[in-house]
């Protein structure tokens, strides 16, 4: 594993440490978006479908059972969690994410490497990740007062899969046989390039020592 | 195997 890679996840480790740390410490999920966190858990179901017949290493499987613990902890606490599910601002939160979710499905039952169940629903939660972020860019946009932490999460959020591009350049320059990835690599782009608006409201906020605020 | 496709990333 090189280091983009484990920098990449240490990154979404990261986003989803802050994301639990403001619910669990504030008892608040205020400016976060339940639609987007819903695409998460599905994404992360229906990639991680061989965690327990497809072993690489432990660091993977590890990372996946964190993963997906996260997810569900999350949704539950929005959903569930008497008093932080007071906080969820759902009229904010009007994103059609099912039309997300049909999309892709169709996408991935057109477009996939192999016409296998397993490598469909990978290439689904390929796809899905990368539109997920949407609904809470979406939200964020409707927020005039974005706290530090959701801040800080999108940001994670989006250096992940930034540096996991880093990661599938290294690789490929280094691997033999690293190729055909091409559809991880456009979703990958996709998904990085959502954030580039966010980003740099993001990087502006903090050279100006402003709160950050994205323009509606 | 076809396509050397292995999910290896997370």
């Amino acid at each position: 594993m090189n280091i983009f890679r484990f920098a990449g996840d240490m990154m979404h480790l990261l986003s989803v440490v802050v994301l639990l740390l403001k619910i669990h410490k504030m008892k608040s999920c205020a400016g976060i978006s339940l639609k987007t966190q819903e695409l998460y858990a599905l994404v992360f179901i229906c990639r991680y479908l061989d965690i327990f017949t497809g072993f690489i290493s432990l660091y993977n499987t590890i990372m996946k059972i964190v993963f997906l613990a996260s997810a569900f902890s999350i949704l539950w606490y929005m959903r569930s969690h008497k008093v932080v599910r007071q906080t969820y601002d759902k009229d904010q939160d009007t994103f059609r994410h099912y039309f997300l979710i049909l999309a892709c499905m169709v996408l991935a039952l057109l477009v996939h490497h192999k016409f296998t169940f397993r490598e469909v629903m990978w290439t689904f939660s390929i796809y899905l990740e990368a539109v997920a972020i949407l609904p809470q860019l979406v939200m964020l946009q409707r927020t005039r007062n974005i706290d530090n932490l959701t801040g800080n999460y999108v940001f994670f959020l989006g250096t992940y899969r930034g540096l996991y591009m880093l990661n599938w350049v290294y690789r490929y320059l280094t691997e033999v046989h690293y190729h055909h990835r091409w559809l991880t690599w456009i979703s990958g782009f996709i998904q990085t390039a959502l954030y580039a608006d966010f980003f740099y409201y993001y990087v502006k906020s903090w050279r100006n020592n402003e709160k950050l605020q994205l323009p509606a | 195997r076809n396509l050397g496709e292995k999910h290896d990333e997370l």
